[in-house]
């Protein structure tokens, strides 16, 4: 389903080429449960931006679907995204003037449908913000504000959910709930989950951990238990 | 050094009110290496807030080194931030367009001296930052922007520290080191620190625990080994 081979990715800074990913090559299927973990500046969200195309490899191939995803367009690229994918931002991303509802009904509008509103509302009750609903950024937390990215990132039921550092700023008893969603979205709907994390507890909820070092896959391994 | 009494925070959201802060009654000493703990949305940020004068009580008193902060002119309260406090925000609040050694040289310049691109330089690789001094923080992951935040609130040396979770984005190796900065400005430099954390890892460091719960303070418990 996502297939990467020798996925490079180089940032120019000035005169300076920073390689982030220095050769990446991964399966992921559907239904599948994983966590990448690696210290900070390893190339975690690098590698996340271009599985969730929103960004390209500067070499090597990307898959998704079967697509290959260098072929489409910019348009086809936004299509997918909005249609397939649902990211968590590690730094939310939230639009300033919305309130929290907005924001969260703001996927499904594009989709067309109906229940927009209450689909909204109940993703954000979901993540227990059911009191802070017409907040706007600035009238949230930071842990509520995370909460509103998810929640937003879920409300249109994307088969695929990337969600970079998605508890980081969660205080403990919150992120137990909010990875109940996630197990329950990949247990029960089947929905393929990536996350990044640092956080050992929150890797260990997945059926799969890849490690990342200095833009490298070091490591990748499946979770014996049941 | 750091007195509250009583102190109150009303945030208005449209129509409704919701109460920060209930009624915060605190000292804090000289020297302290205080963490604040509590779940998402129980007013730990609104409190750093207020103790680093960058909002005020709705009622209640602050009083800073003896001084009660409401009698302070906006004026007054902006010169005793930039010579006093060091703050780390939850959001780190970077300059978009400034390189990493700009931001962390910035508030060296309001306060004059020479050598101030040197102690910015020397902040910045005490964070293992050396090799992106010239990066804007849309060239860093999210862990390196928030160390240079860490760099920018310590390269002035302040006589406090506020941190609102200074190590939310950092694994734990990046973590440990962040620590042993704070460690050593607290015990070597006497500096007054005060962290926001929800990982109990983080707040084991410092030698006291504040609770909050639904803007109240619940328990305030010194560590008693030495
Ligand atoms: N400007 C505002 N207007 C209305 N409500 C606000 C405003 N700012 C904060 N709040 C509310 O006040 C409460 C306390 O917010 P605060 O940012 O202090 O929480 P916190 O403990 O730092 O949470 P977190 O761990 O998620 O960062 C939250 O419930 C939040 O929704
Ligand atoms: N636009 C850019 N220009 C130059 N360098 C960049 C750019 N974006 C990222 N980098 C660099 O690429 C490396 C990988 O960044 P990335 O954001 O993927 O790290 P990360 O693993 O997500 O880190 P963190 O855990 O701190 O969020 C970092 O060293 C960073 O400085
Ligand atoms: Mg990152
Ligand atoms: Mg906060």
């Amino acid at each position: 389903m996502i297939r990467l081979r020798n996925v490079v990715k180089l940032y120019r800074a000035g005169s300076v080429v920073v390689p982030a990913l220095r050769g990446i090559t991964l399966d992921i299927e559907r239904g599948d449960f994983v966590s990448i973990i690696g210290s900070s500046g390893s190339g975690k969200s690098t590698l996340m931006n271009i599985i969730g195309c929103l960004d390209r490899p500067t070499r090597g191939t990307f898959e998704l679907a079967g697509h290959d995803v260098s072929k489409l367009s910019d348009d086809q690229l936004a299509y997918a995204r909005g249609r397939q994918i649902g990211f968590v931002f590690q730094a939310f991303n939230l639009l300033p003037r919305m309130s929290a509802l907005e924001q969260v009904e703001l996927p499904l509008t594009y989709r067309g449908g109906k229940n927009q509103r209450r689909s909204a509302m109940k993703a954000l009750a979901d993540v227990g913000l059911g009191d802070r609903m017409h907040h706007k950024p600035n009238q949230l937390s930071g842990g509520q504000q995370q909460r509103v990215a998810i929640a937003r990132a879920l409300v249109g039921e994307p088969s695929v959910i990337l969600a970079d550092e998605p508890t980081g700023a969660l205080d403990t008893k919150t992120t137990a709930d909010v990875m109940d969603i996630f197990v329950r979205l990949n247990r029960v709907q089947g929905m393929t989950v990536i996350f990044v994390t640092h956080e050992p507890e929150v890797a260990s909820y997945t059926d799969r951990v890849i490690q990342l070092r200095d833009g490298m896959i070091v490591s990748d391994t499946v979770a014996t238990s049941p």
